[in-house]
């Protein structure tokens, strides 16, 4: 609709909502929706003498319930334009806030977080995540990496060798990722690809969430005998990074293509330059 | 070789389970961060080192057509960068950054560095004036008590063309002209 608001390029276009949310991708002229958000699992206080009743702490992701809770029903964003980039600056609260940009012919999308200090003043423990959604049929299965190598092939609530039950559905269908998670249709794929070694998951057909940050109150009792509280000038501590998004739409999706300039992006994501600064007091010339 | 053993004693003791899962004691994490940044900044002689003969070449001799003798200079990480923050580039009218490409490939790259104004002007190894833009750091980062901080943006432009495990140095220096403000879009 005209109130959109959008930034892109030749090859993606991300349009936002009039609430600020994420909330469709156009890819070589196709678009499908696709949303963005951050929430939060409270983490599980359990009983740490009985094993598979421990709280969520350092070595274990244990959500309270499956009630995830939102941060905000409205973003405030503001946009900037120019030839080497459009941004939009999101504020999701007090602690969560986002840029999402585009670069000038790149084929992907950055989601820059910055996440902290989680507020634990209610005495709860929360583990934050972004999920993105789509309506991509997925049905069940999506892929994670292997340590940046091969993609592994992953199904909800199943294991390849034995029959398993699972009995907490988030915790029990999250997967360490190292660089990237994707699921796909025959028509659609999705990547996002990570700048550091998260946990991850689709915990519905189309949806992919990765774990930010987590602040939690108990020690679960696998060792460390401390909570997972960091803190840093008397604060929780405040974690940033980013993401990248890439997709691809089509009739008929070429699906090793697609994948290919994912790992093009990965190099370059997680081999950036090395950057060395020199104060210099000589003149251009002097210094060529 | 004193500061590459003190970088591998590190990386061996990084390869303790608890380091590479975070599940190690928090007065641990401390130390682990401590020897990290230790470690780095030893490298840091080896690496600038490296550069200044990369850059320089190993000759005392003034280069033809130059009065002056090749320069040594102190190539200068910002382990802050991710949290745009940058002493050189926050406080120095010029100063030159040097970008070394990891990739086996010759690649390109959007370079964003943290400034307190806007009127900068970048150039390249052959003179030529690089188109760049002004965007704002975000408000929640500037807003924190303890990032001492002076830039107000990021100056992003296109590093193009790096050689596979290769360097390109551009030459950074404030103008009189002031670039346009980032200004941001009117709502909706």
């Amino acid at each position: 609709t005209s109130s959109m608001t959008r930034i892109g390029n030749e090859h993606i276009r991300l349009n936002f909502d009039t609430n600020g949310f994420l909330a469709a991708v156009t890819v070589e002229g196709m678009t499908r929706i696709i949303s963005q958000d951050f929430l939060y699992y409270e983490g599980a206080v359990g009983n740490n003498l009985e094993f598979q009743n421990r709280s969520s702490g350092a070595y274990i992701f244990r959500p309270l319930n499956s009630t995830i809770k939102i941060v905000t029903t409205k973003v405030d964003i503001t946009v900037y334009r120019g030839s080497l980039v459009e941004e939009v600056h999101q504020v999701f609260n007090d602690w969560i806030s986002q840029v999402v940009r585009v670069y000038r012919h790149k084929n992907y999308a950055e989601f820059e977080w910055l996440v902290g200090p989680i507020p634990i003043d209610d005495d709860v423990g929360k583990e934050v995540i972004t999920r993105f959604e789509t309506d991509i049929k997925s049905e069940g299965i999506f892929f994670t990496d292997s340590n940046g190598r091969e993609m592994i092939k992953r199904l909800r609530n199943h294991r390849d060798t034995w029959n398993v039950d699972i009995v907490e559905p988030e915790a029990g269908n999250y997967y360490p990722i190292t660089t990237k998670i994707a699921l796909e249709d025959n028509r659609a794929r999705l990547a996002i690809l990570t700048d550091r070694a998260q946990g991850g998951s689709s915990l519905k057909d189309g949806s992919l969430e990765l774990m930010v940050h987590r602040r939690l109150l108990h020690d679960d009792a696998f060792g460390v005998g401390e909570a997972l509280n960091e803190t840093a000038y008397g604060q929780g501590l405040i974690a940033r990074g980013t993401h990248y998004l890439m997709a691809g739409f089509s009739q008929k999706i070429d699906s090793p293509t697609q994948e290919a300039l994912e790992r093009f992006a990965q190099l370059e994501t997680t081999l950036p330059t090395w950057k060395f600064f020199s104060k210099t007091e000589y003149t251009f010339e002097d210094w060529m | 070789l004193p500061h590459l053993g003190f970088m591998r004693e590190t990386m061996g003791i990084m390869q303790h389970h608890d380091a590479v899962t975070g599940t190690e004691k928090q007065k641990v994490a401390y130390d682990y961060a401590k020897r990290l940044e230790v470690a780095f900044r030893a490298c840091g002689a080896n690496t600038r080192a490296a550069l200044n003969l990369l850059t320089t070449g190993n000759n005392p001799e003034p280069v033809e057509g130059h009065t002056r003798r090749p320069v040594k200079f102190q190539f200068e990480s910002c382990p802050l960068l991710n949290i745009s923050l940058c002493d050189v580039s926050e406080e120095s009218d010029q100063f030159v950054l040097t970008l070394y490409n990891p990739l086996s490939y010759s690649t390109a790259e959007y370079i964003r560095v943290p400034v307190s104004d806007n009127n900068f002007q970048i150039l390249d190894h052959k003179g030529v004036i690089l188109e760049t833009q002004y965007v704002p750091i975000p408000a929640n980062l500037i807003d924190l008590s303890y990032r001492d901080s002076q830039a107000k943006y990021e100056m992003v432009f296109l590093a193009d063309e790096l050689p596979p495990l290769g360097y390109r140095s551009y030459y950074i220096k404030k103008t009189n002209e002031p670039s346009l403000k980032p200004i941001p879009d009117p709502a909706n």
